[in-house]
């Protein structure tokens, strides 16, 4: 699964997602990817999400909205509300990834799987990464 | 506003004695050029879903990734390919489910949100809207690499799960 998150320079920020699904899926099984709000999400009064991994998992926790709704309604930063989310994801069973932006400029990822290909781009530079411990 | 983007290309096992060089330089190399494209976008102040838009296109493009060409296989052997977009500003949103024709399914996803009264459209009649809204097609071989034919063939000789192989190879 691809996606990327962004926050422009008029403070809006948008959220994009796309895969091939699960190798050998069967019986026209639809993962996380395409449900608004699990696999992504943007809403310019909290964050945009954009997810990767095991979907059946993100979809029972609704990863990306629930991030968002965690820096709306709680207050989080966007890694505490995406670690804490993907915690949740973690304890249900599931493994994989998240990326996320703010309108104030924080961007980050979280994952607890060993790896995640992944990047990070702004007027300061870019950063490639694929290991857990880059 | 200082302007942001971050990319995933997916998450799983992936350790270096597993990745072959050449396959990590590749694979740098596509996150690194996603980055750029996006980042161009943005850097001339340019909107945040066109620079996600574009900076998924590469990814799609690229057969290393689950997405577009380098799609996994279905146990049926075809590719069936899902992607969403949403835009912060309105909320507005477009998802596509169980696609097989369109050469870049986010594009796809975005003509629904923005040539559509609707959120998602799955199958057969997604594929058909795709052709009704001008977007490049593409024949099943541009999707289909021998590498993710040959996880199909490992995942059913060995009777792996589901998860197990998705998370080695998505």
């Amino acid at each position: 699964t691809v996606g990327a998150v962004a926050l422009d320079t008029k403070g809006h920020v948008a959220a994009a997602t796309s895969t091939g699904g699960l190798t050998g899926k069967r019986w026209d099984r639809i993962g996380d990817s395409p449900i608004i709000g699990a696999g992504t999400y943007a809403d310019d009064r909290a964050c945009a999400v954009s997810a990767t991994g095991a979907g059946e998992y993100f979809i029972r926790a609704g990863v990306a909205h629930e991030i968002c709704a965690r820096i709306r309604m709680k207050g989080d930063g966007g890694k505490e509300a995406a670690d804490a989310v993907m915690a949740e994801v973690k304890a249900l069973g599931g493994d994989g990834g998240v990326i996320v932006v703010t309108p104030k400029g924080e961007a980050t990822w979280s994952f607890n799987t060993p790896g995640m290909y992944r990047g990070k781009a702004s007027a300061e530079g870019r950063t490639v990464a694929i290991f857990g411990d880059e | 506003t200082d302007w942001k983007l971050v990319i995933h290309g997916g998450a799983g096992v992936i350790e270096r004695s597993r990745l072959k060089p050449e396959q990590e330089k590749e694979i740098r190399a596509a996150l690194d050029l996603a980055l750029q494209t996006g980042s161009k976008i943005l850097a001339s102040g340019g909107d945040s879903l066109d620079a996600v838009e574009a900076a998924v296109k590469v990814l799609e493009n690229d057969p290393n990734f689950n997405a577009g060409r380098g799609a996994v296989f279905t146990y049926d052997g075809t590719n069936e390919m899902d992607s969403a977009i949403m835009d912060g500003e309105t909320r507005n949103a477009g998802a596509v489910a169980g696609v097989t024709a369109t050469k870049n399914p986010i594009s796809l996803a975005r003509a629904v949100m923005e040539d559509s009264p609707h959120v998602m459209l799955s199958g057969e009649g997604a594929n058909q809207f795709s052709k009704e809204q001008g977007l490049e097609q593409a024949p099943p071989e541009y999707f289909a690499t021998p590498e993710r034919r040959r996880q199909l063939d490992e995942l059913k000789a060995r009777k792996l799960s589901w998860f197990d192989v998705d998370l080695k190879y998505g």
